[in-house]
């Protein structure tokens, strides 16, 4: 049955969508079977695996409006054993549409639990935010890997995040894990960055991937041209980190 | 009275906090009465101008559920002529709060319309979405100030912006205008940052700012000290950078 991560933090642009196309890639290069849910209706992990989004029909918008079930939406993309569930505008009427209705929180869950057994993960990428999208999410999910731009904004962000995690567990979905820690866009070279790097670890540990994702001009351009960075420039630092984040994701079993 | 500018852009980590900060800042210093509104459950420009969050009684939260009126959350800075309204982590349960009372888009535009008359400018920082929180801040705002990041991501969202300001004009604010979109981190060696600027320079010509923030470390390291970019480094190009802008903005009444 699949493992189900959600890729969740609420600091925008923290590396969200590229960890989710770019782990999902990598964990489908080791022959894993690997559904990514864009959950976003940003849709940027659609146009991140190659999708064109004005000639996506159905989306994860029809999951919450019950017209679709999530096996009618999977969608193959260009790597083998990599399918995506695509989003598109539509789903950023979803949270206000949904505001009243019964199991509002559980709709993904469900969803997901009627397609676990044919894939070996399952990654949902998240909006930046802490709405109805995101609690889907941290609802449907066994566990959270959580981005952290090594940025103080993003540090500031994290202590919410956890609190929020906390409440999911107290309500929906008692055994949700912290999957770990990603310091993303670091840079070596800069005192910031190797700091937020220092106070991650001093308070989470073991839970902060070994793996850091360093600040890499391949992992910005690879999206416009609708590839995971292992398709457009394998040898470069943003590809081998993102190999070396999915090694550390197979061997925490 | 008051030039209310809304700093809106879904897209996570564009530079909304930095521009909103550093612009009301540059006014400050040009000697203009500015309030920030911090419209965002992140809160991250109450502490980018150097308040603590965790000693925030009232925020704008309050506004919203009526228990202040927005001039008794006026907060002033270390700045002369800069105010704030501050935003703390309660401000995230607004939005499922308020999804079924009457009135609930104007709360922010009715609050600022009390304290209009004190200031030359009020500028809000919106969170990365296009929900309930932002809905208040285009409702409120006679322009929007739009921050793109010179990427590809952030690209691709610009159409679902501009979309919204459309069903806003339709509904809530049919006076609404783009005060100018601002290219954000650009970096003049990298080829995508060119062919963003290039791209959204042809699409909307006078509409974008002269001045492009440069990507550039003092606008990242001035937030852990609590600073806007012209106390912390007021020599950098950040800081040079956004006191151009601010320019800009005086020369567009
Ligand atoms: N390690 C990296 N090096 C360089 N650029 C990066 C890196 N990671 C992400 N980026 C770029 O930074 C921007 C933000 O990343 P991304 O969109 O993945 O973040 P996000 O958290 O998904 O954003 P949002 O909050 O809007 O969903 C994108 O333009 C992306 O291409
Ligand atoms: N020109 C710049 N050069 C370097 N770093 C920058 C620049 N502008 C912003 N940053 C940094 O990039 C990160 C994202 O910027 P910021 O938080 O202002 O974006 P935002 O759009 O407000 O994010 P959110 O969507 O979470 O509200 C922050 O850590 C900030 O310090
Ligand atoms: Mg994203
Ligand atoms: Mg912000």
């Amino acid at each position: 049955r699949a493992k189900v991560i959600a890729v969740a933090n609420q600091k925008g642009g923290v590396g969200k969508t590229t960890t989710a196309v770019n782990l999902s890639a990598s964990l489908a290069a080791a022959e894993k079977r690997v559904l990514l849910v864009d959950a976003d209706p940003q849709g940027n992990s659609t146009s991140g695996v190659g999708l064109d989004k004005d000639s996506v029909v159905s989306s994860t918008y029809d999951l919450y409006t019950g017209e679709r079930t999530l096996a009618e939406l999977v969608t193959p993309t260009v790597l083998p054993h990599l399918f995506i569930v695509p989003s598109k505008v539509d789903l950023f009427g979803a949270e206000i549409e949904l505001a009243s209705r019964e199991g509002r929180e559980t709709i993904l869950r469900r969803g997901i639990e009627e397609v676990a057994d044919s894939y070996d993960y399952i990654i949902i990428d998240c909006p930046p935010a802490l709405g109805l999208l995101t609690l889907n999410a941290l609802t449907a999910a066994q566990s959270v890997l959580i981005p952290v731009q090594c940025e103080y904004y993003a540090l500031e962000g994290l202590s919410q995040l956890l609190h929020t995690l906390d409440l999911v567990r107290a309500s929906l979905n008692p055994d949700l894990e912290v999957e770990g820690i990603l310091l993303t866009m670091h840079d070596t070279r800069n005192n910031l960055s190797r700091q937020v790097e220092d106070e991650i670890r001093k308070h989470f540990g073991e839970k902060v991937y070994q793996t850091m994702i360093p600040r890499n001009v391949s992992l910005s351009e690879a999206p416009s041209h609708g590839k995971p960075i292992i398709t457009y420039d394998i040898r470069s630092r943003g590809a081998q980190s993102y190999l070396g984040l999915a090694r550390e994701v197979l061997g925490h079993v």
